[in-house]
């Protein structure tokens, strides 16, 4: 009984780090996912105008952003030699990083939200390893949350 | 119930040690994929991407570009929020994302 | 006083790391406070010319 009982601990602890690392895969191939399309659509972009973007409307990878309402009052210093910045807000604001962004371009397919159409699920599997399209096609229905049993 | 608790237990250990070589490759792919030069150029999104991604006009969207290992610091004093942004590897570029 | 610290200036890897600090900032009672005391605040008497 003492055995079952370590087993069933040593299952649960099991199950949780399954649960939380599938989460990390998920977000790994998001990320893999979205940053392949982004440089697809540039470089499809860049062939039909024959040129890059002026340098000033384009803002390279990595980034983050902060938004917040055009009434926000926010008083900034910056060193001077733009190591170190001190901003106050007086309003709400959020901050989302560059992987976000994409998201809500639509680069990661929809996937992250487990709503993917079929061409979109095509692409998708076709710019992942072959060893992650299983999971590709898991994340088109919602997030993963079956245990992929190996062999 | 010992049995099947151990038989149990055994698939979860290769599955999590599935998932631990998927997570590695994924991460070096990631990696590969980032520090590529060509992706490197092409990794970029457009000032109305932004602005197409935060719908709402009234929104103001600042831009904040920052050598790795930059330390953000958000505090929440009485009076506000404070945001600070500290590097040790370079000047950090702000600017906000101009309207359309 | 809370305070949250992120590392940025790396792209991909890590989960959404601001998910934390966006709750922190828009659910506190802070800003619900500050919209009491600007509806709350009596005007400003205006200056004489």
């Amino acid at each position: 009984a003492q055995e079952c009982q370590n087993l069933e601990v040593e299952r649960q602890k099991r199950l949780e780090r399954i649960k939380q690392k599938q989460s990390q895969l998920q977000e790994l191939i998001l990320q893999q996912i979205a940053f392949k399309n982004l440089v697809q659509r540039n470089r499809q972009s860049e062939q039909q105008t024959n040129r890059p973007p002026p340098p000033n409307s384009v803002i390279h990878l990595p980034f983050i952003i902060v938004n917040t309402s055009k009434k926000t009052v926010i008083d900034c210093s910056i060193s001077n030699d733009k190591f170190e910045y001190l901003f106050n807000f007086d309003s709400m604001f959020e901050i989302h990083d560059d992987i976000e962004v994409l998201k809500r371009m639509g680069m990661a397919c929809g996937l992250e939200v487990g709503k993917c159409s079929p061409e979109d699920l095509k692409t998708a599997r076709g710019l992942v390893p072959k060893a992650l399209e299983p999971y590709v096609t898991e994340m088109a229905q919602g997030p993963i949350n079956n245990v992929y049993i190996t062999g | 119930r010992h049995r099947d608790l151990q038989k149990e237990v055994s698939h979860l250990t290769e599955a999590e040690d599935k998932l631990d070589e998927l997570i590695t490759k994924c991460n070096l792919q990631l990696r590969l994929l980032t520090e590529d030069s060509q992706n490197k150029k092409l990794g970029y999104v457009k000032c109305q991407d932004l602005r197409k991604s935060f719908d709402s006009p009234d929104q103001l969207v600042m831009v904040i570009r920052a050598p790795p290992e930059t330390q953000m610091q958000v505090s929440e004093p009485s009076e506000g929020y404070q945001v600070s942004l500290k590097s040790t590897r370079g000047p950090i570029d702000v600017f906000l994302c101009p309207d359309d | 006083r809370s305070r949250m610290l992120v590392s940025i200036g790396e792209s991909f890897g890590t989960t959404n790391k601001f998910q934390k600090i966006n709750q922190m900032v828009n659910s506190s009672d802070w800003s619900s406070f500050k919209r009491t005391l600007d509806l709350g605040s009596a005007p400003k008497p205006l200056k004489r010319l």
